[in-house]
């Protein structure tokens, strides 16, 4: 068995159902999800509660391809499920593909709802995939088992974590602890902000280079130069003033980038884009501009936090709260398997400010700290983050 | 040595998908990854597949990359940190 980096620092655990298959009759889908769950809580002291109004630790759900989290599913076959590791917000959340078939005790066609329950709710309480191909936590499907008893293998595992009773216990329980997960809601959106002014209290809306200039927008104003050190020297413009055509109830732009082949400036705000060649809107570009579903964006994304060109193989990636998309090559439209989560982005905060690349590095920003991004290694650089006021000369 | 062209993309997918080549691999394409890389994520693949490590796309690898499966990432990769393995 394979530990995961994470568990509950308690035993009574939560799980709601936030809907159900329509392969089966719901009354059967409770019943089974309560007996995927009482696999565990038989060589353990956990105990799972049913909720039905309220959040819970371990939410379930039945969903499609894109769902509201950095890992679509790919539709029949292939990946039947997946969960979270314990944790706060989605952590042991488990999700059950919708397009797959499900069923109970099937022998052959199908996929057997119990066993993929209760495999997933090993990794919603801590387990990793086993390479055991016996074991219940064997990443790939087995198949319906009548009369499933939990192995060896997978006890001994979820012993390890929680402590265990049962023919098995080899564990005593560790220390419990009455602190319960942060189980707020879980926004898609930053918190509104009020319109700072002053880009040394960092909070920007976007920053991008623009015509080898860097400029940053906080509400209706932006700064430019050549030289960051020297931006706050002039005073700011308003972007309405600047950037013709733009409507006035654009308040703030989210995110912007210069497109790095035809040089046309992106401008994000809400849910709609607009596009300018210089500082007129492209020719044909709508004034109200057009809604970033024709990107390929789902539609539920009420705004892009950030848009950057990364250096590393010069495509553009939009950012949204925890999720991330890549445009094809070729065009603008996003490519398939995306969105990803952005822990891909290691330590990169969530949700960022803005993201852009300056001097052939990719930088991101959250309130006034700056994340330089180490493209090799995948992870923000040694000694990052460091304050906006370095480098913006404050 | 960089990857051949004749690499399925559909394997490189899949070992991304599942934690077998790393997450900057994953994003920066083929051509971040050496042939040696994807010999030994095709073993470690083979390996918790249970089937022989031949360290290529044989038959039983493309066939285990078929079968239906958890989409969790399997835990292969350094990436992760803080994994144990008795």
């Amino acid at each position: 068995y394979v530990l995961a980096p994470s568990k509950w620092d308690h035993t009574d655990l939560t799980y709601r159902i936030e809907n159900y298959t329509p392969d089966l009759p719901w009354h059967e889908v409770r019943r089974v999800i309560a007996d995927a769950f009482k696999v565990w809580s038989d060589v353990t002291d956990l105990t799972f509660t049913e909720v039905m109004n309220t959040k819970a630790d371990i939410m379930i759900k039945f969903a499609s391809k894109y769902h509201k989290d950095g890992y679509p599913f790919d539709g029949k076959g292939l990946i039947l499920a997946h969960a979270f590791f314990p944790g706060k917000d989605k952590g042991g959340d488990t999700h059950f593909d919708e397009d797959e078939k499900w069923t109970i005790n099937s022998n052959g066609e199908g996929v057997d709802l119990f066993m993929v329950a209760a495999h997933e709710f090993g990794h919603a309480l801590g387990l990793s995939h086993s390479n055991e191909p016996k074991a219940l936590m064997y990443p790939w499907y087995q198949g319906y088992i009548p009369d499933f008893q939990l192995p060896y293998d997978d006890t001994l595992g979820i012993q390890v974590i929680y402590g265990g009773k049962g023919p098995y216990v080899t564990f005593r329980p560790p220390a419990r602890t009455t602190r319960r997960p942060n189980t707020g809601g879980y926004s898609t959106l930053a918190p509104p902000r009020k319109a700072p002014i002053d880009p040394c209290k960092g909070n920007f809306d976007a920053i991008a280079v623009i015509r080898s200039e860097v400029f940053i927008f906080i509400g209706k104003y932006f700064w430019r130069s050549r030289e960051p050190k020297t931006i706050l020297s002039s005073e700011p413009s308003t972007i309405h003033d600047f950037w013709y055509g733009l409507p006035d109830n654009v308040e703030s732009i989210d995110a912007a980038f210069e497109h790095p082949t035809n040089r046309r400036i992106y401008f994000f705000s809400g849910n709609r884009y607009w596009i300018y060649d210089g500082n007129s809107l492209s020719n044909g570009h709508p004034r109200s501009g057009k809604p970033i579903t024709d990107f390929g964006i789902p539609q539920d994304i009420e705004k892009i936090d950030a848009v950057f060109v990364w250096g590393f193989n010069k495509r553009i990636y939009l950012i949204s709260n925890d999720m991330y998309w890549k445009f094809k090559e070729s065009d603008e439209y996003i490519e398939p398997d995306y969105p990803r989560d952005m822990s891909i982005w290691k330590n990169v905060p969530i949700p960022v400010d803005t993201a852009f690349k300056f001097q052939d590095n990719t930088y991101f920003l959250k309130g006034k700290e700056m994340y330089k991004f180490y493209d090799m290694k995948m992870r923000v650089a040694l000694n990052w983050p460091k304050s906006i006021e370095d480098f913006l000369g404050c | 040595l960089p990857v051949s062209d004749n690499l399925e993309a559909d394997a490189l997918k899949f070992l991304g998908r599942f934690g077998y080549i790393s997450s900057a691999q994953a994003e920066q394409g083929a051509q971040s990854l050496m042939s040696v890389d994807l010999s030994e994520a095709i073993k470690k693949l083979q390996r918790m597949g249970g089937i022989t490590q031949t360290g290529v796309l044989d038959i039983r690898t493309r066939e285990l990359m078929q079968k239906p499966r958890c989409g969790v990432k399997d835990p292969v990769g350094e990436e992760e940190g803080g994994r144990k393995k008795r």
